[in-house]
Order: structure tokens, then C-alpha cells, then sequence
């Protein structure tokens, strides 16, 4: 139907897979793509390069190991800074775990292990948040240690999936992964009044989710009956000779 | 009677005559996400080759068609039967995927790598 918007099409079959899916995740035409600038987006452009050619082809020798990851940005970050040299931030991660469809493999933090803020030299590092006695480890997680693994200069990684499938990932309906994202003046830079709060606008810290779908593909062709089975391989080309 | 219409069938050499063009064949087919109205939530890849098969199915579908045996039954039944039946059709056969990486409603970004995206060949069935 020409003219129509493609949303509106999509409505009309919302029973094929993908349109099912491009009607979850699409935002209406209306609503315009969320800016989603800085830093999540460079890592994800990265991510997305690394993992498929300029048409979009999936790379052979992709590591991602997923088919789909999703990079959420926290909720609103509540920063309690503590006089003096610490900041702690607590980040709140909303979680969908559309367990449905994906299977969770792996999830991770993405933070600034070190970085400059305002001429200060910081050094943070990401904790489980717990109502009651803030715990300050993470589970060593089966897939290697917890330990943070510095990606790229600026970037670390730290495997968080036992922590989510745990706590969060069974649950029914809507939850919030809560973590505290704590940073340490640098030697050298006591004293100052550090601007702790241009850190609550900063990306300084996002949750990375790995799914595989769970979608069983196509049912695989049931085996033919045997008859027809033996036909095929032995005499296929006598239907086309005969035909022919 | 299957004789007789043996005996009508073009020969291979004739076959190609004339019809080869209009055959059953994959068509390189390339658009932008923006063409699709879907350029405000998918940030890449910029354009998509999704193909499409168009092109007659010959009554004597060659190997290269990857023709399963109903359909050499389904022509016969075109041709000696009943023309209601229609012959095969010309559609893909088989497919590649595709990785895209999008903005969702909610502000999150999504890597996602979906199924049966490209045509990358054709049959007739």
C-alpha cells in the first residue's frame, strides 16, 4: 500500500517473526531515534564493526558469541558521595529478561577502569549493591574470574553472569539490576574539591547483556518415509530422466 | 503418455533458446534502511541487498534449481491434468543473514544478527 508508513504495514502481519520482533523494538515513527550518543554508542559501533562487514554480513571470524547483545545504560544513577576522596555511585540496570525467546549467555559490566575528571586522576572499579550489608565481591563466575578484563586502553570488562542469572534473570515480569560504581582520587589530587557530580552525567559505566535466540528455526524436514527416502538417493534422477 | 510429452519438450539445446533470459534467477536487489521507514531506529548497516527470484519455471526443471521432486510432479499435473494447478513458482532457495545494530525504544543499543535476511539463491517449487 503505497504511501502507507512502514509501521503501520508492519501492524498488519504481526504474526511473522521478525515484523513480531520490529514492532517490540522499533520505537513508533513517531518517536524519534532515542540520542544515544558518547560512549555506549562508540563502543556498540565498535562492537558492531568488529562483527560485521559494511553490509552487514556477520564476519566468520566474529568472537562476540552471541546473536544478539544488548548494551543498557543504567536508569538514574543516585550518587552518594562520600566527603573526600571516594564517590559512589549506585546504578540501577532495568532487566527484561524476555527469557522467552533468549537465552542469556553472558553479561557483563563495561566501565572506565581509570580516567581524568576535572584535572583528577580516578581509579574505579564496580560492586554488587545489596539492600543490607554491601558485599564488596562479585561470585567468581564459572566463565573465568570476575576479575576485570581491560579491553580496550580505556575500557574494562567484568563478567557479571552469575550475579544476573541468580538474582535476576528467573524472575517474572520487570527488574532492576542494582550496582554500585565506586571511584578513588588518584595520589597526588587530595585535598581539591573533586566535581563529583559531572560524574552522574557521565557513561561512565553500562551493563552488556549476550543472548542467543532460543527460537527453534525451522522444524527440520521430518525424515521422509523410508520408500521415498531409499528413492530419493538411489534413483533420484529417474523421476527427471522419465520426466525429461 | 508421458512418451508424448517427452516428445513435445524442447530439446535441452532448443530449451535454451529464446527462454534462458525470463528463467527462474536471482535478482541483485539493494535498498536503504531509510526507503524501509525503519532509518530512525537502525543506526547500520546503511544499505541491505535483500535479492528477490523472479523468472519462469521451465516444464523441465534443470539441476541448477535445486527443484525438489514435487515440483516435476506438480508441472506434469499442470500439463496433463488439470492447468488449474499452477506450475512452480520461482522463489529463494537459499539465504544469508544479517547484523544489525539499532536503537531501541527504552534508549538501549542492540547488536543483532537476524535469520533468512539475503536471498542467495533460487529453485523452483
Amino acid at each position: 500500500k503505497v504511501g502507507q508508513p512502514s509501521t503501520a504495514l508492519l501492524a498488519e502481519a504481526p504474526t511473522l517473526p521478525l515484523i513480531q520482533e520490529l514492532l517490540e523494538e522499533a520505537p513508533g515513527k513517531q518517536q524519534r531515534k532515542p540520542q544515544v550518543q558518547g560512549h555506549p554508542m562508540r563502543y556498540m559501533l565498535e562492537l558492531y564493526q568488529r562483527s560485521a562487514d559494511a553490509h552487514g554480513h556477520p564476519r566468520e571470524n566474529r568472537t562476540i558469541g552471541a546473536t544478539m547483545v544488548r548494551l543498557v545504560r543504567p536508569l538514574a544513577n543516585v550518587a552518594r558521595t562520600l566527603r573526600g576522596p571516594r564517590h559512589i555511585q549506585t546504578l540501577g540496570f532495568p532487566l527484561r529478561p524476555n527469557w522467552m525467546a533468549y537465552q542469556l549467555i553472558r553479561a557483563t559490566m563495561v566501565y572506565h577502569h581509570h580516567f581524568h575528571l576535572a584535572g583528577f586522576h580516578l581509579s574505579c572499579h564496580v560492586e554488587p549493591w545489596v539492600q543490607k550489608n554491601p558485599s564488596n565481591h562479585f561470585p567468581s563466575s564459572g566463565r573465568g574470574s570476575s576479575k576485570p578484563s581491560l579491553l580496550s586502553k580505556s575500557w574494562t570488562e567484568m563478567d557479571i553472569t552469575q550475579h544476573v542469572q541468580q538474582r535476576l534473570w528467573n524472575h517474572k515480569g520487570h527488574r532492576v539490576l542494582r550496582l554500585r560504581f565506586i571511584c578513588q582520587q588518584q595520589k597526588g589530587s587530595e585535598g581539591l574539591e573533586l566535581p563529583w557530580h559531572d560524574m552522574s552525567s557521565l557513561d561512565t559505566a553500562f551493563l552488556l547483556l549476550y543472548f542467543n535466540d532460543t527460537h527453534k528455526s525451522v522444524q527440520k524436514a521430518k525424515l521422509l518415509p523410508r520408500g521415498l527416502e531409499e528413492f530419493k538417493k538411489k534413483d533420484s534422477s529417474l523421476l527427471l530422466q522419465r520426466a525429461r | 503418455r508421458a512418451a508424448i510429452i517427452a516428445s513435445k519438450i524442447p530439446g535441452p539445446a532448443q530449451e535454451h533458446v529464446g527462454s534462458e533470459s525470463n528463467q527462474c534467477s536471482l535478482h541483485h536487489f539493494q535498498v536503504s534502511f531509510h526507503q524501509l521507514g525503519w532509518d530512525h531506529w537502525i543506526i547500520a548497516p546503511n544499505l541491505y541487498t535483500p535479492n528477490y527470484c523472479k523468472g519462469a519455471c521451465p516444464r523441465v526443471l534443470h539441476y541448477g534449481l535445486n527443484s525438489p521432486n514435487h515440483a516435476i510432479i506438480q508441472n506434469l499435473v499442470n500439463e496433463l491434468v488439470d492447468q488449474n494447478v499452477p506450475q512452480p513458482s520461482c522463489v529463494p532457495y537459499k539465504y544469508a543473514p544479517i547484523s544489525i545494530l539499532l536503537v531501541e525504544a527504552n534508549g538501549s543499543i542492540l547488536y543483532k544478527e537476524y535469520k533468512d535476511m539475503i536471498a542467495q539463491s533460487c529453485t523452483c517449487r
